[in-house]
């Protein structure tokens, strides 16, 4: 393994992990290194398969899933203290966090130069994977597996073209993607529905939606040309992330407070294409005001 | 240490990450700026030029590849409908009803297989599954890297 880059201590752990854990840095395309967090499982590190995991957003990091996720362990709430997580992936398999795409974590560029796109991230996740493999060789044998979420649904698929079709020998044998975005289209269209059979609006929205939205049966949420309709759309996503809920988990409350601050737009952004945050020009279960928290 | 997305609360992460003794522990380099869960440079930046990635999974399958799509299904960011809908979309033939799993006893959400591609929810879950229903999500992971039942 590729020495220089084990962690055999930190701070805040109180208890000594049975498993080994590397942090470091590998070389994506020139002049662009991405920060890795790698840890061996906790039950066969020569057997068991290694698993890459990626965070989505664009633009989030995969330390978020190794300290809140599935990691071996977290971080209380104190910030300064770790406790270890009973349901770890790397109980079962060798798992690699990849900080990606430069500019996200600590990965960074040389030349503090941020802009990328999908093709871009994935050609360097590839060449960081290939500088993985370098450091740490006797992994090659593994079953490898990649793992995406959220924007991680655009990222683990290209990746995985590219280990599937490229020539370094990996011994690749799938890849999953959790809550991820597949289609852009599909994710607006569903919402509406999502939202509408899990009560979050009545049959006003409901029927108008189905009349300027749908015909003959066939609905159009997502690009549709009625202005009427659009606005209809958008009066429904306001509803699902600019009413007070929480738009990871319906049922759990909003950690953090109000939604209005830069991060958040950018994120659903990317996640909704279509959604112009207007004014409410429809009037929703009595006048739902932005000011619930 | 800048913006972080709603409803969720990374400050623990966020101020472990960035001790001192953390980052020497983790090796990296003082020259580096505070870790922040999210990058706005990165994602202000962004240019997606995949609207749907139905092309690459076709291929990945065709490969023999296995793969699995799960989603939490109280999400509303990427809702369960959505990446259903695109499973379904696929064309693939079904190879299994949809029919529910069971975790401790419980049923954990539901599946359905279209030859190497599994669909499946994890009930009850949000965005980041692994954080809302860590069991079940284990459960979930050893299945596919097995490729044993769910």
């Amino acid at each position: 393994q590729y020495a220089p880059d084990e962690v055999t201590y930190l701070p805040g752990m109180k208890f000594k992990p049975n498993y080994r854990q590397w942090s470091g840095f590998l070389q994506a395309q020139p002049g662009k290194y991405l920060h890795y967090w790698f840890v061996t499982s906790q039950r066969d590190p020569v057997k068991d398969p290694l698993v890459l995991w990626l965070n989505g957003g664009p633009g989030c990091s995969s330390l978020d899933g190794f300290l809140s996720e599935n990691g071996p362990f977290h971080v209380n709430d104190n910030g300064a203290t770790l406790y270890e997580n009973p349901f770890s992936w790397n109980k079962i398999a060798n798992v690699l966090y990849l900080e990606s795409p430069a500019g996200v974590g600590y990965s960074y560029s040389d030349d503090q130069k941020y802009a990328t796109d999908d093709d871009q991230v994935a050609d360097d996740n590839y060449k960081a994977l290939q500088s993985f493999f370098a450091k740490f060789p006797n992994f090659t044998q593994n079953e490898f597996f990649i793992f995406g979420e959220s924007y991680g649904g655009i990222y683990a698929p290209t990746l995985s073209l590219r280990v599937a079709t490229g020539a370094a020998k990996i011994n690749f044998k799938g890849f999953s993607v959790g809550n991820g975005l597949s289609s852009f289209a599909l994710n607006d269209q569903t919402l509406v529905y999502f939202g509408y059979y899990h009560g979050l609006f009545g049959e006003d929205l409901w029927r108008d939606l189905n009349t300027n939205c749908c015909d003959k049966g066939n609905c159009n949420f997502y690009n549709s040309s009625s202005q009427t309709c659009k606005t209809l759309v958008n009066v429904a996503f306001g509803i699902v992330y600019n009413s007070g809920l929480n738009e990871y988990a319906l049922y759990l409350d909003c950690e953090v407070g109000r939604r209005s601050h830069k991060g958040y737009e950018r994120t659903m952004s990317h996640l909704f294409k279509n959604y112009k945050k207007q004014p409410h020009t429809h009037k929703v279960s009595g006048g739902v005001s932005s000011s619930i928290s | 240490l800048g913006e972080v997305p709603p409803c969720i609360n990374s400050t623990a992460q966020i101020t472990w990450l960035n001790r001192g003794d953390v980052r020497k522990a983790l090796h990296i380099p003082d020259t580096l700026p505070p870790w922040d869960l999210c990058s706005d440079a990165v994602g202000e930046q962004y240019t997606n030029l995949y609207p749907t990635v139905k092309d690459v999974y076709l291929k990945l399958l065709s490969l023999g590849l296995r793969a699995l799509v799960y989603n939490g299904d109280t999400d509303m960011a990427c809702n369960f409908l959505g990446d259903q809908w695109f499973v379904e979309d696929l064309g693939l033939k079904a190879t299994t009803k949809y029919q529910n799993w069971f975790h401790d006893d419980q049923i954990a959400g539901y599946y359905q297989q279209f030859g190497n591609i599994t669909f499946l929810t994890v009930k009850g879950a949000g965005h980041m599954v692994p954080q809302w229903a860590p069991g079940p999500a284990f459960h979930m992971f050893q299945s596919f890297i097995t490729n044993g039942y769910y």
